[in-house]
């Protein structure tokens, strides 16, 4: 990979994660997931395919065909919607950065 | 790319963190995505289009299908529980965020997302797509990166500005008419949080906090003009319009483009030729060549009623080199609704008989419509052949896009300057004559050996 993919590959291995949905109480209903992308580390936002929530809107998929509709509030999705995050050991996050050497550890420059 | 080394890969299987709980914000959309799209894929053109995560004929209920269609264009904000390391968190952005139309077309891209999602993190989290921007209609992005069903919603990444997050994948697999594309789909980064940034204010104030919180842009503000059409080289890429038939074509000359027979196949035809760069010009001119049938060049010329102006012609390369980077311009796909895409690969083959190539192989993403465009170069941008033909398999119906033929420019180069200078037609009339061993070649037979003599 060129050197200019450096910073590139850095961002994509630093925001990269994976959001599964489910319902509560129902594992057997199955679960979407897909990708997505860490925007702030903390407090963690992630923006990732809406097609994963599709399925617990409350007014059924047609709301995302409503004429106008731009966004949809995060209530739009039924109670039992469940999300999870999951990202690698050098995503953007504490742990990332705990496994990289002990805190109090420096490298001076010679 | 260069084969220099890029920085250590991170060593897969490393356990990844515990899956993290998560709420939902918002789910937001583009408005200008979604116009795009019904405008490209809507309309007539919906039936030929699918989206689905799983090919063509595997089973997915209609209401299933046109679920996911309603929320192809959608995206979810989701704000993470914080965890035990809440207080080391270090605050901020993560990633920082390409201007809108600052990344220009054929412009590479490196897209990041995880196959199937979250059915097996440990091997498919975070793996890496190369390609380049295929084409651009508004924040609605097409990119020749392949990306698999589950990695809708992962970011792609441009080299310059260095590591910018440029779009989000809207939908990995496209299928027209049955056949695969080989094009992934992808919404524009920054539109899309401009989107969330107005949705977030207008929600209640927890959530309007969190707009602060969103990437910035790098880079170019707004307002400068939008990406420009990319490579220089790749301006001579024309459409060309004969009755209903259209397919692309290339201008060798200001008043001479260079197209496919079975785009123009009539000689004294009129054509109707579109060029989208620099600027949008319709030119009238009419078929003066076209081989016969049998000829295995599926070749035709037209000559232009004007100049093409400010249009750079392309240099003819006098040699290929198996392996080197490759682009194919072409309006295939979309065709007249937006202006030529670009898809890259390498040249995987240079087929010869008696040392003359007679047949370009290459990887790019070649689909109907780009018959007649050029292939070119991707680092001298020299112009390298003709597009003919993709592939397909006639046992299973089935098309790769990314196996396609061109026809060497080194075979047509002497002809068209004979024709240029004097308007004599004789050299183009022996592509008529071609040798049998390269009509065998076109045939995709086995070139004829030495019959095995008989012993008696």
């Amino acid at each position: 990979m060129g050197r200019q993919w450096g910073p590139a590959m850095r961002a994509a291995e630093q925001t990269g994660c994976v959001v599964s949905a489910s319902r509560a109480g129902q594992p057997e209903a199955g679960s979407w997931s897909c990708s997505g992308v860490i925007l702030s580390r903390s407090p963690g936002l992630v923006l990732c395919h809406g097609g994963i929530v599709a399925p617990f809107l409350r007014a059924g998929s047609g709301a995302l065909t409503a004429a106008g509709a731009a966004y949809l509030p995060g209530d739009s999705c039924s109670d039992d919607l469940r999300l999870h995050v999951q990202w690698g050991p050098t995503a953007a996050s504490p742990a990332g950065r705990s496994e990289r050497g002990l805190p109090g550890l420096c490298t001076p420059q010679c | 790319a260069g084969l220099e080394l890029g920085p250590p890969a991170r060593p897969r299987g490393r356990p990844l963190q515990p899956p993290r709980p998560a709420e939902l914000v918002l789910l937001l959309s583009c408005p200008a995505f979604r116009a795009h799209f019904a405008r490209l894929f809507g309309g007539a053109a919906a039936e030929q289009w699918r989206f689905a995560s799983a090919a063509p004929d595997d089973e997915v209920s209609e209401d299933e299908e046109e679920d996911q269609l309603r929320a192809l264009g959608w995206f979810a904000l989701l704000r993470v529980r914080p965890g035990r390391e809440a207080a080391a968190e270090e605050r901020g952005p993560a990633v920082a965020v390409a201007p809108f139309g600052a990344v220009p077309k054929g412009s590479p891209l490196l897209a990041c997302g995880s196959p199937f999602g979250a059915f097996c993190p440990d091997i498919f989290l975070n793996t890496l797509s190369r390609g380049v921007l295929s084409n651009a209609a508004g924040p609605l992005l097409l990119t020749d990166a392949r990306c698999l069903p589950g990695t809708e919603g992962g970011g792609v990444f441009t080299g310059r500005p260095a590591g910018a997050l440029v779009a989000l994948v809207a939908a990995p697999l496209c299928w027209k008419a049955r056949e695969w594309v080989g094009l992934t789909l992808l919404c524009a980064a920054a539109p899309l949080l401009r989107a969330a940034r107005a949705a977030l204010g207008s929600l209640h104030a927890g959530a309007a906090a969190l707009a602060a919180l969103l990437p910035p842009e790098v880079g170019a503000p707004w307002g400068l003009p939008l990406r420009d059409p990319g490579p220089l080289w790749a301006a001579a890429a024309v459409l060309v319009e004969c009755g209903t038939v259209w397919g692309s074509g290339v201008a060798v000359a200001p008043r001479l483009v260079v197209t496919c027979r079975h785009v123009a196949p009539r000689e004294a035809a009129r054509v109707l030729v579109r060029s989208a760069t620099p600027k949008n010009v319709v030119i009238w001119g009419h078929v003066v060549f076209a081989t016969q049938e049998t000829s295995p060049y599926d070749i035709a010329v037209v000559s232009l009623e004007e100049d093409l102006d400010d249009v750079p012609m392309p240099v003819s390369a006098e040699h290929f080199h198996e392996g080197e980077a490759v682009s194919v311009v072409g309006f295939g796909v979309f065709g007249q609704s937006c202006g030529p895409s670009v898809t890259s690969g390498i040249l995987s083959a240079v087929v010869r008989v008696d040392d003359t190539p007679v047949m370009l192989q290459t990887t790019c993403a070649v689909h109907g419509g780009s018959s007649g465009g050029p292939l070119f170069s991707a680092h001298s941008g020299d112009l390298l052949g003709i597009v003919a033909s993709n592939t397909r398999d006639n046992n299973t119906g089935a098309t790769y896009p990314h196996l396609n033929f061109s026809i060497p420019i080194t075979v047509l180069q002497q002809a068209l300057q004979r024709y240029s200078e004097t308007g004599e037609l004789g050299g183009l009339r022996q592509l008529d004559h071609a040798a049998e061993p390269v009509r065998v070649v076109w045939r995709l037979q086995r070139p004829l050996g030495k019959t095995p003599r008989s012993k008696l």
